[in-house]
């Protein structure tokens, strides 16, 4: 068996239960593009965002890591990050994705598709942040 | 079994203010 990394959320393990923002639990696995949509109009405080892959290179710190850079959204701000190759983004319309989905799918079990630069992923900022 | 709150799975893309 396989263990993840400490730097990695336990929440992205396949059978994670998560709950959405009407109460509703889901495994981590099983959520949907709708599914955060909705958690985010109920929300009071989060909107979703949308964030275009821009560019993904090799991180200079460690091999295992990625430096992913976002444009985010209407305003096309970037913003860049920072992560694990494995670390999975949320793609509109497809689910779970990462630099490295083999990584990914040995690690946490999770079923992931190759992100890739023109992917749309959903990110969250602030409702009243002006 | 924890339970974890939806938006954790979310990276927090927060765009610089400009103005």
């Amino acid at each position: 068996s396989t263990v993840a990394p400490p730097s990695l959320p336990p929440y992205f393990i396949k059978g994670s239960i998560i709950q959405l923002a009407d109460g509703e639990l889901k495994r981590v696995e099983d959520l949907k593009t709708e599914d955060f949509i909705q958690s985010a109009e109920i929300s009071s405080e989060l909107k979703i965002d949308s964030s275009t892959v821009e560019r993904i290179e090799g991180s200079h710190t460690s091999p295992n890591f990625a430096v992913v850079q976002f444009s985010v959204g209407e305003h096309r701000a970037q913003v860049s990050v920072e992560v694990l190759v494995e670390y999975p983004f949320f793609v509109f319309g497809q689910g779970w994705s990462s630099c490295c989905p083999d990584r990914t799918t040995q690690l946490l079990e999770l079923p992931c598709t190759k992100l890739s630069v023109g992917d749309v992923c959903i990110s969250l900022t602030l409702k009243n942040l002006r | 079994v924890p339970v974890f709150p939806w938006h954790s799975l979310v990276p927090f893309l927060a765009p610089t203010q400009s103005d």
